[in-house]
């Protein structure tokens, strides 16, 4: 469903040029759970949101479902990331003076099909449910801890059934038991048909996936069958 | 040096309320290296804004170094904030517009000894290359990875020379390595006499200090020396 041919990613500050992605040439099929580690700055990021359609490529060319994504119209590419594609961002991204609930409903907002805002408000519910989050529903992010804030990140990502989830880091702030129940659950969503990329950096975590694609420096140096707990 | 006696943090919004540290006695001792650990929401960063002079108690008594915090002047405080403590926080913080190098030298800015502009960079230069970093010092927020970030924000909180370090979670967006080199560049500032204070959900990463603290629901239900490694 992703395919990545010889994708490069530079970027110019002023003088300075950074290297951040040096060739990458990657295949995700449907329905997998794939794992991207690697070091602070190696690239795991800036290819996140390549894949997501939040930034382009310097070079190379990155097919969805066989489309080239430099085909898409802004609307296209709009649709897309509200519809197919569930991002978790590092940084989470919430909107500020606006509750949880909020928050997650947004995606719901600019669906093209109208739904009720029963249906809005009851499936932005459910997924505040799923990451533990009911009763913190009317909370803005400065009245939620780093953890909370990013389980509403989680949640929001998911409120609109995406087919692939890109999630950066999901777990970078939460303690080992709500890791794993977050881990549990992604697992969970998997076997039902949800392609996950994640990015982590706790082997821990990594090995919920099936698949580890490790990167340095801008390249994939491994990428191996993880070992399934 | 740091002394909490039955502190409480009550949080209102709007008509519910959330009792975030439900009475709260800890002492630490100058020289200590101190992990403190509970799940999403339990209350560490509360505690940590606490300590920090960022916030006040509900209730309770507070003694830094033997003084009664709630008897300090705005300036007091403020002077104590530069100087004494540094700050590491889970969102980091840093300003946008301002490159790595600008961002660690803020805090000597403030200091009441005039140092010189070459003195300046030179400390801010030392405490971004102990973190990794020397390669990125003009680059701003924006155009650093996660990991980067984070390490700007502990750069910025050493540059000072602080008497006790807070750390939350310092390694929650860094690879296994990373991560590692960190830990160890806190423990051999802690032998030169740092007392530190650092939240984190990594047990390997807990148990590079001496004492490890456990928060539940605003409470401290574990205090324990830490199985050293
Ligand atoms: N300004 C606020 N108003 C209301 N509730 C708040 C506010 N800030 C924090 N809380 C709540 O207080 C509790 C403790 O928050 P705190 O940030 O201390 O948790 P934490 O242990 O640091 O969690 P994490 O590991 O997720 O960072 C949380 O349940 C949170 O929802
Ligand atoms: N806008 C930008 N301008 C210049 N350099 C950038 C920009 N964004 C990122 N970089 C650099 O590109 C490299 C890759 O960044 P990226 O965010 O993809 O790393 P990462 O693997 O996600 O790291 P982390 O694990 O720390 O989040 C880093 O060295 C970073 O400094
Ligand atoms: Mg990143
Ligand atoms: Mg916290």
């Amino acid at each position: 469903v992703i395919e990545l041919k010889n994708i490069t990613r530079i970027y110019k500050t002023g003088s300075v040029s950074v290297d951040a992605l040096k060739g990458i040439d990657l295949t995700i099929q449907e329905g997998e759970f794939v794992a991207i580690m690697g070091s602070s700055g190696s690239g795991k990021s800036t290819l996140m949101n390549i894949i997501g359609c939040l930034d382009r490529p310097t070079s190379g060319n990155y097919f969805l479902n066989g489309e080239d994504v430099a085909t898409f119209t802004k609307d296209k590419l709009a649709r897309l990331r509200n519809q197919t594609l569930g991002f978790v961002f590092q940084a989470f991204h919430l909107l500020p003076r606006t509750t949880a609930l909020e928050n997650v409903e947004l995606p719901l907002l600019y669906r093209e099909e109208e739904l009720s805002w029963k249906e809005i408000h009851k499936r932005a519910r459910e997924a505040l449910d799923i990451v533990g989050l009911s009763d913190r529903v009317e909370h803005t992010p400065n009245e939620l801890s780093g953890g909370q804030k990013q389980r509403v990140a989680v949640a929001r990502a998911l409120v609109t059934r995406p087919d692939v989830l890109l999630a950066d880091e999901p777990t970078g702030n939460l303690d080992s038991r709500t890791s794993l129940d977050l881990i549990d659950m992604l697992q969970r969503l998997n076997r039902e048909g949800l392609t996950i990329l994640m990015v982590t950096h706790e082997p821990e975590i990594a090995n919920f996936a099936e698949r580890i694609i490790t990167l340095r420096d801008g390249l994939i140096i491994k990428d191996r069958q993880s070992v399934q707990m």
